[in-house]
């Protein structure tokens, strides 16, 4: 299951914040901006997780709940 | 410098068939279709010289001679 974000659901999450600044250095190191989705890399999983304050699965819970995976894990 | 190939050159190069073995495999996991161009990571480099038959310096080389570099290192 690919790791995708939903981009304008992100911005209006405030607590994200930390989550904002990852997905943001990866959009400018690629020049996407596309502004809807932004797919990660399996192995940014770990990464995104500890931002949202855990462990994988919850971390996962954390995006889910903010409302801000288009898919993933 | 980003490594990009391109992709219409690659398919004149016989024998550059172990090349285009790994691309295909790239573009097979991505559902990238656009047939033009093929960006790949930092990462990849190492194994596509393996591919040209030599370290890193050698299959830079080969890939420029082949014409199949439309950017790299
Ligand atoms: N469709 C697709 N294309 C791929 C993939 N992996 C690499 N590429 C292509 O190969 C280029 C170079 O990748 P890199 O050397 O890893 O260099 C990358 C990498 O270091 C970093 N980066 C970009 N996106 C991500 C990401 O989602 N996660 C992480 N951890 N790093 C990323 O920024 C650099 C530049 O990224 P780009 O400008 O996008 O440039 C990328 C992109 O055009 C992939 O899984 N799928
Ligand atoms: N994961 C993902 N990332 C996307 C997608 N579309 C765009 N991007 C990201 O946004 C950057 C700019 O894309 P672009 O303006 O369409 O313009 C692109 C595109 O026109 C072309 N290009 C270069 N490499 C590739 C490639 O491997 N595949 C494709 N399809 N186009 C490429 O050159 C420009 C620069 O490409 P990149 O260095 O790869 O940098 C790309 C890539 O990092 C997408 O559907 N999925
Ligand atoms: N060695 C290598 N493997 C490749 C390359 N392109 C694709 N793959 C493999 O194929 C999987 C799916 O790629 P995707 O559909 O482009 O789906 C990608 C793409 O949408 C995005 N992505 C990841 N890295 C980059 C990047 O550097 N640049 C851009 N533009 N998108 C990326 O995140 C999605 C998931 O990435 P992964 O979990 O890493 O999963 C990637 C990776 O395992 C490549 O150039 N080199
Ligand atoms: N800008 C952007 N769009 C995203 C991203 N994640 C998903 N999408 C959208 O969802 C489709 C699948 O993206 P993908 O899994 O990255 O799978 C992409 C990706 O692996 C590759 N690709 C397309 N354009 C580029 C590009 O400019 N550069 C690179 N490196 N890969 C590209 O071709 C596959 C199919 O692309 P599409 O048919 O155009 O359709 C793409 C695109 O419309 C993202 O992180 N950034």
């Amino acid at each position: 299951r690919k790791l995708v974000l939903d981009l304008e659901a992100l911005r209006a999450v405030d607590p994200a914040e930390p989550v904002q600044r990852f997905v943001q250095s990866i959009i400018e190191a690629r020049g996407d901006f596309n502004g809807k989705v932004l797919s990660l890399r399996n192995d940014d999983l770990k990464a995104l997780c500890v931002l949202c304050g855990g462990d994988i699965p919850t971390g996962v819970a954390q995006l889910r709940a903010w409302g801000v995976l288009v898919d993933g894990p």
